[in-house]
């Protein structure tokens, strides 16, 4: 379903050169749930870019339920990432002057569906972050946890086959972290593939295979290179 | 050192009032280590904000060091921001088109210091978070992490008497997380005020002192109200 074969990804910024990812070869099933662990700048939202199609690789293949990656229209890319991927951004992204009813709205407005749909739809995922009363206010009304919230809501609301979060509990407590975390199993439990980042191991065991990522490379658990 | 006293923030929205704080009764020595908890939304950053004297209470009193905040100028609070207070930002808040140098020498220009010596403390606390290589790097150059990073280094830079940090280790890993808990414990022990949010329990077992909101108030750790 998603396969990586030897992706390199090189930034190239002026006389050096930043390896961000180098030698990853992936292949994750249909349905999977898999965590993305390992240190700050490890690569981690690197590889989770190139997989949610938001990000081409320097060198290697990317084949997603069937199809190269690379070989695909600018509209297709756009087509793939609106219907199938949700992905919660490690930074949010969100639109600051639109309220967050409006910016859960978003995908289901580049999917064609009416207004009256689409109220009830962000409404009911808004519900399911427990934010059920401030669809109304905008994002910088709003505390950082909150925020992440809407953006976890808006990757869901088109209810995709693929979900990629990255970190999406780093500023929330446990116990609305975990609620996150039930309704990503609930995700999985349908048959959608969930791919989370995440620097708390008590995150990562909820999935049921980790991926460990060091200098840009696949490790094992002791630490050693992948091949 | 600081004291609050009946503090409220209320925020009017609108027909709609939210409570972001009520009832805040609090003492910090100075020299104290603090932690704030409590779950996403209910007043955290808000109180740092109004300590870091970047925000100011709706009524109630708050008197650092024995001056009174609301009664001060907009030129004497910008001189107890820029000489006394670190803020580390929920979310960093860094300059995008900036170097991370340039981002955490910002304090020390305003501070008035001669470049060199800019440069030589920028890269030291650069140095002391991990990111010794990188100075020459924009914000959108690096991971979350590293833009977290220089965030941390940015409020340290200036030696300040106050280190308030919002939720500083939540996009790191468990390592280098510690080593920048290590940096703050070795901050107060020269005698610094530092003052950390934070929803991870292990991060909040290094300060000395646990403050718990719920709902825009203090409670003990039983959740009941602290009058
Ligand atoms: N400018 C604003 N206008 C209206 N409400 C606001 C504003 N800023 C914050 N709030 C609300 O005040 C409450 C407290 O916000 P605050 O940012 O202090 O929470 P927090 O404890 O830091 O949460 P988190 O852990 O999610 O960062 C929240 O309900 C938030 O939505
Ligand atoms: N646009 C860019 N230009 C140059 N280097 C970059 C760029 N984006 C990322 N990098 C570098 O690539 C490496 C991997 O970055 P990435 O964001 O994937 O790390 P990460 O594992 O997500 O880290 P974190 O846990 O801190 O979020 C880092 O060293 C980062 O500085
Ligand atoms: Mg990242
Ligand atoms: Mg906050």
């Amino acid at each position: 379903f998603i396969k990586l074969r030897d992706i390199f990804k090189i930034y190239q910024m002026g006389g050096e050169d930043v390896v961000a990812l180098k030698d990853i070869n992936l292949d994750l099933r249909r349905g999977e749930y898999a965590a993305i662990m390992g240190p700050s700048g490890s690569g981690k939202s690197t590889l989770m870019n190139i997989i949610g199609c938001l990000d081409v690789p320097t060198s290697g293949s990317y084949h997603l339920n069937g199809q190269e990656v690379a070989a695909a229209t600018e509209d297709e890319l756009a087509a793939i990432r609106n219907r199938e991927i949700g992905f919660v951004f490690q930074t949010f992204n969100l639109l600051p002057r639109a309220t967050a009813a409006k910016n859960v709205e978003l995908p289901l407005i580049y999917a064609g569906l009416p207004p009256e749909e689409r109220r009830q739809r962000a409404a009911e995922v808004l519900e399911a972050v427990g934010l059920a009363k401030r669809g109304h206010h905008k994002p910088n009304e709003m505390s950082g946890g909150e925020r992440q919230r809407v953006a976890i809501a808006r990757a869901l609301v088109n209810r995709p086959s693929v979900v990629l979060a990255d970190e999406p509990t780093g500023n929330l407590d446990t116990k609305i972290g975990d609620e996150i975390l039930a309704v990503f199993q609930h995700i999985n439990d349908e048959g959608k593939t969930v791919i989370v980042v995440t620097h708390d191991p008590d995150v990562a065991a909820k999935a049921r295979r980790t991926i460990v990522l060091r200098d840009g490379q696949m490790v094992d658990r002791a630490g050693k290179k992948i091949k």
